[in-house]
């Protein structure tokens, strides 16, 4: 099974 | 639309952006970004800017007190405390007042970059809508796979498994009816079936959805407004 991702990983705090 | 995915979010008000909202569910798996331009509105006008925070299942409540064919009128003084909207019939006979409390969101923002893009799919609305919608009754995930003959959804759950498969056609007519295939690169990326069945909750706002995948990167579903938009970023599963 794969693991559910978040956005931050990917995207920056502003 | 996105009252089910987040509930309080910051509403940003200016002159030249109009409208736009940038909002992240709980799990941080899910961003929306609405923008409404100025030019939306029948008349817009915000002399200073302003931040409104909403309760969105409170400002549900308001909005469903008007009738469909009312012109609605939103209104905030500076440093506001309340939201005003009014509801007044085409013969102004009738006309309802609400003041909406607004609330100090703490939220954080994201920086979104240009995201290079692998593919891009736009399809009816209403079609990624019911797939979304059967898919999750077989399995909480759901496999998007694009190659540019095809972009297949497949589904595989405890009880069986299901795929729907489109291919690029053109339709002369109804152009919204087309299926669109842009290919830089094969992709194929997992998802949550939940969140996009929180996305699919935009589909009465337009007749296309065009979606924006890269590989192990989050997925760009965007449907367009008159005059603006409405995208969400949706982050992908995928083993570490």
């Amino acid at each position: 099974t794969q693991k559910q991702q978040t956005l931050a990983r990917f995207f920056g705090s502003q | 639309s996105i009252k089910d995915s987040v509930k309080l979010c910051n509403f940003n008000c200016s002159q030249s952006q109009g409208i736009t909202v940038q909002a992240i569910d709980d799990s941080r798996v899910l961003l929306i970004a609405l923008k409404i331009d100025a030019g939306s509105f029948q008349e817009f006008r915000c002399d200073k800017d302003l931040v409104l925070g909403l309760d969105l299942e409170s400002l549900s409540k308001i909005l469903k007190q008007g009738n469909n064919e009312e012109y609605l009128t939103l209104m905030a003084e500076d440093s506001p405390d309340n939201l005003m909207a009014v509801f007044e019939d085409k013969k102004k006979d009738r006309i309802s007042e609400f003041s909406l409390k607004l609330m100090d969101i703490d939220s954080d923002v994201l920086t979104i970059d240009d995201m290079e893009t692998d593919c891009t799919i736009t399809l009816p609305a209403y079609e990624f809508a019911k797939i979304a919608k059967d898919m999750k009754t077989l399995s909480e995930s759901l496999k998007i796979v694009v190659t540019k003959d095809s972009v297949k959804f497949n589904a595989e759950g405890q009880i069986g498994t299901g795929s729907v498969i489109l291919k690029p056609h053109t339709d002369m007519d109804k152009p919204e009816e087309s299926v669109k295939i842009e290919l830089n690169s094969p992709v194929a990326l997992t998802f949550g079936a939940k969140y996009l069945n929180d996305i699919v909750k935009a589909t009465s706002l337009s007749s296309t959805v065009t979606i924006k995948l890269t590989d192990k990167s989050p997925a760009l579903f965007e449907y367009k407004l008159p005059s603006g938009y409405l995208r969400y970023y949706l982050a992908p599963k995928f083993d570490d």
